[in-house]
């Protein structure tokens, strides 16, 4: 990891003597190239080996007896700074139910989110509503329903011929009725670059003006994750971000690129196919799973 | 990017950042940029649009694959098989349908195996795909045993004449061991119903995916042995530059690109095209 290879560089300069400002560079080169490995976009990582170079530059590398480490001690500090959140909790409505929107990219983990969040609920002794209003996919509210079932909790669909957006607010108006306490509205995938399909969220979004617009994004995502990121949080309020599949290998560099462009709290991650595969997110363990 | 400008140090900086933001990879950035240079002196190279040619081609040559076209090709006799893999989520069973509709308009006939026989509503989803796509279909209870499965997919096949059998797996994340050595078994399961391997081994790329998908290629590989890789969801902006990479470092050929959820929005690979696309 960036560990190992600090160490070789600093070894290469520190035999020469006293640290110049070029072998700094030859270290924050290092970092660079960590850091895109890891998947942090281009623009992001340019940004935050210019925010650490002045303490790269400092007293404690210089006077370090293992500079390499004194390095990844900053980078390590500097990613747990960026990617820790101040708000890590779900909104809960003053009045209930509590309104929930998931979105993202096609194949990002929604679907089975809604049933995470759900069953996390229903442990808790809650009355969440599964409510289903991706119209497009094929078999897409038969998977809904399977989940509901799977987790033990309600489900509500009304077919795939009428919008998401009035889907959506029968779904309110369906768990008001029946004194359920929060209402999780699975949507469909779909691009950024889509206006129709960001036209449906935008719509879905004004039609029940939800508590919580929760992004579903993969972990494995590149350097693609800045523009789904700023897009998706440009067309609707989006609240917090859950990062999917970190049960996997990938680096997950997305979190650092999406928490520095959109500023917003990463919440929870999915870490496993089984509904009960859902922690809060910790920003220590993706910095260290970046750094490699 | 170039319109007649000069060829200067920005703008191989310029390249190196647009590979990486392409999801080529800062190592194999670097390296293409520095064979440009290269090439661009030997070739005495100062205008940038001609710079820009010659990386285009330079890429294209990459991912060219070594046989004359992308596409799948038949076994000796029927039916041919084709198993199609990935992890989670990145577009297999939507490419299935969008294949087995290729090969349809070809004239072949086409079966497909249901053996995502965990994931809720797998089943459910490739038997929509099936009849959209006017293939047949074999399917057995959720939680039933995927080789089984495949078994009687390709014994339907040959009862039925069928030309080729499409096996639509679970998503799984290569990190899994157990899950891999379901996906080995699986393939156990076809070479024993055929008398040989399967003709085709898809691994199905999400293009969004960064780095990791060099894993994903590396330790898929290494289960089942890859004969091509599709890359799905190009539709975004994201370019897949990974497909580089994976052309370089393990040699599997790229045979499809999937730009849509629609069943005709899958082309065979252009190397040409997507050395352009790349540079947009
Ligand atoms: N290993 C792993 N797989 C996951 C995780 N979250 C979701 N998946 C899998 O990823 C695949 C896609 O999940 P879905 O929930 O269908 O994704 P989606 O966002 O609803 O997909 P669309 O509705 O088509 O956009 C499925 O195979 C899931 O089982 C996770 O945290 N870990
Ligand atoms: N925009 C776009 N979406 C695609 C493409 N291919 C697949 N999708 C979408 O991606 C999502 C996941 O597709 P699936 O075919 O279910 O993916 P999968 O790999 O079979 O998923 P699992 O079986 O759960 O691992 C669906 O919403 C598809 O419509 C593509 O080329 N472009
Ligand atoms: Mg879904
Ligand atoms: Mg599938």
């Amino acid at each position: 990891g960036l560990s190992e290879k600090l160490s070789a560089t600093f070894k290469k300069l520190r035999s020469r003597g006293r640290l110049t400002e070029a072998d700094i560079s030859a270290a924050l080169r290092e970092v660079r190239m960590a850091l895109l490995e890891a998947d942090v976009s281009f623009q992001v990582v340019k940004d935050f080996t210019n925010a650490i170079k002045e303490q790269a530059l400092g007293e404690e590398v210089a006077k370090a007896l293992s500079p390499g480490q004194q390095v990844v001690k900053i980078v390590h500090t500097e990613l747990v700074r960026l990617l820790g959140s101040d708000a890590t909790g779900l909104a809960t409505a003053e009045t209930p139910p509590t309104i929930i929107l998931l979105a993202g990219l096609q194949g990002s983990g929604k679907t089975t989110m809604a049933g995470k969040l759900a069953r996390m609920m229903a442990k808790r002794g809650g009355t969440p509503l599964l409510v289903a209003t991706d119209t497009r996919r094929p078999a897409a509210i038969r998977q809904l329903e399977v989940v509901a079932e799977q987790v033990g909790v309600p489900f509500f669909q009304m077919g795939d011929q009428l919008e998401p957006a009035r889907i959506a607010a029968a779904a309110v108006s369906h768990a008001r009725s029946h004194n359920l306490d929060t209402v999780i509205i699975d949507t469909a995938g779909r691009l950024h670059t889509d206006a129709e399909m960001m036209d449906e969220i935008r719509a879905v979004h004004q039609a029940v003006s939800p508590h919580e617009t929760l992004l579903v994004l993969d972990s494995l995502t590149g350097q693609d994750a800045v523009n789904v990121a700023t897009e998706f949080c440009g067309t609707v309020d989006v609240d917090g971000v859950v990062l999917t599949k970190l049960d996997g290998d990938a680096r997950g560099g997305a979190a650092l690129s999406l928490r520095a462009v959109t500023g917003k709290p990463i919440k929870f991650a999915g870490v496993g196919e089984k509904f009960d595969a859902l922690e809060t997110f910790h920003p220590e363990r993706i910095a260290s799973r970046i750094l490699g | 990017l170039t319109g007649g400008r000069q060829v200067d140090e920005g703008l191989f900086d310029e390249l190196e950042e647009l590979l990486i933001e392409a999801d080529v990879g800062p190592g194999l950035a670097a390296e293409l940029v520095a064979e440009l240079r290269r090439e661009a002196e030997s070739q005495h190279i100062t205008d940038a649009d001609a710079l820009r040619d010659l990386m285009r081609s330079q890429v294209a040559t990459l991912l060219r694959a070594e046989t004359g076209t992308p596409e799948i090709v038949p076994g000796p006799t029927p039916p041919s098989v084709l198993l199609v893999v990935g992890v989670n989520g990145t577009g297999k069973t939507t490419t299935i349908g969008k294949l087995a509709h290729l090969l349809r308009k070809q004239g072949r006939r086409v079966l497909l195996a249901a053996a995502d026989t965990f994931r809720a509503a797998a089943i459910d989803q490739l038997q929509i795909w099936a009849e959209r796509a006017r293939a047949d279909i074999v399917r057995h209870q959720e939680g039933s045993d995927p080789g089984a499965v495949a078994f009687d997919a390709i014994e339907a096949a040959k009862a039925r004449g069928a030309d080729w059998v499409i096996i639509d797996t679970a998503g799984r994340l290569h990190t899994k061991s157990g899950l891999m050595r379901e996906l080995e078994k699986v393939q156990r399961v076809c070479r024993r119903a055929t008398g040989r391997d399967p003709e085709e081994v898809l691994l199905v790329l999400d293009a969004t995916t960064g780095q990791n998908a060099l894993r994903q290629a590396e330790v898929f590989g290494e289960a089942v042995g890859l004969t091509g890789v599709v890359v799905a969801k190009l539709d975004g902006t994201a370019k897949g530059g990974i497909v580089l990479g994976i052309k370089k470092r393990f040699g599997i050929p790229i045979r499809y690109v999937g730009t849509g959820e629609g069943i005709d929005d899958l082309a065979p690979f252009s190397p040409e095209e997507f050395a352009h696309a790349l540079f947009e």
